[in-house]
């Protein structure tokens, strides 16, 4: 038997916001430690690694580890029967192909229920070596998104380099060229509204924009982003929720015939 | 510039 209850339930929303452009059906990993996810797009360039610890959760329980693959649209058809404060409850039968999910209202007036069938998946799962990154760089999420929507209209690949000085995003195409620094700067009160620059060397790749455009669709999971990067390996973009969890996205960059 | 695979840098596991 699986159970376990979110008090935030719109926090499943926002994570299948960030997931469904990328993956259509993915494998859910459930264990007595949590529920975690990985899946490729269709192209095997991008990869997310989704993991939501069982403390995250109201009551949690898990009797043995199991995936659950489960269609992503079908999912994301079902959550729009939860409003934003509901609670969610996800409950799978060891016995049963299917999950069924209950959303409640806070003042316990409106119960929804609602059961949907699950599906083997085949998927491949990928060993992700534990990298110490050249640099990793801390901004606000929504800076992250909009930079990577404004130069999304001008180009399709962006040039990502990082130094001393701060990170730089450069795209060009048959408008011009774009070039935005984000500087260090930790002058700010709040520290969601800093920007960090961890650097051990300079590193300088590029990338396909539009992914980065689906990854920035998690900028609701975190006021904070990430992005690892090293020479001639995936950049790592990363929304931590907190102590609950995290959703990483993984990105292979271009690289010269 | 030629986009590389997720699998060229992680291996199956």
């Amino acid at each position: 038997m699986f159970e376990a209850k979110l008090i935030q339930g719109n926090l499943i929303k926002k994570i299948m916001e960030g997931l469904k452009d990328l993956v259509t059906e993915a494998n859910f990993d459930l264990s007595p430690g949590g529920v975690s996810l990985q899946a490729m797009d269709s192209s095997h360039v991008a990869l997310v690694a989704l993991m939501l610890r069982g403390d995250a959760f109201e009551n949690y329980r898990c009797d043995r580890p199991r995936s659950i693959g489960m269609n992503l649209v079908n999912l994301s058809k079902v959550l729009k029967c939860a409003g934003n404060d509901d609670t969610m409850t996800l409950k799978a039968d060891d016995t049963q192909n299917n999950i069924t999910l209950v959303f409640e209202s806070q003042a316990e007036d409106k119960y929804a229920e609602v059961q949907m069938e699950l599906m083997d998946i085949d998927s491949e799962h990928l060993g992700i070596p534990d990298n110490t990154y050249d640099a990793i760089v801390k901004m606000p999420s929504a800076q992250f998104s909009q930079i990577v929507k404004d130069l999304s209209s001008i180009g399709d690949t962006v040039t990502v380099s990082v130094t001393k000085d701060g990170i730089t995003f450069s795209t060009s195409g048959d408008v011009g060229t774009a070039h935005i620094t984000c500087k260090q700067n930790t002058s700010m009160e709040k520290e969601a509204d800093h920007t960090t620059v961890n650097l051990e060397h300079p590193v300088t790749l590029t990338f396909a924009l539009r992914y980065f455009v689906t990854f920035a669709k998690s900028t609701s999971l975190s006021h904070q982003m990430s992005i690892s990067l090293s020479k001639e390996l995936p950049v790592m973009v990363e929304y931590a929720m907190g102590d609950m969890g995290h959703i990483r996205f993984y990105l292979a960059p271009k690289i010269d015939d | 510039m030629s986009q590389a695979k997720l699998t060229k840098f992680f291996t199956k596991s």
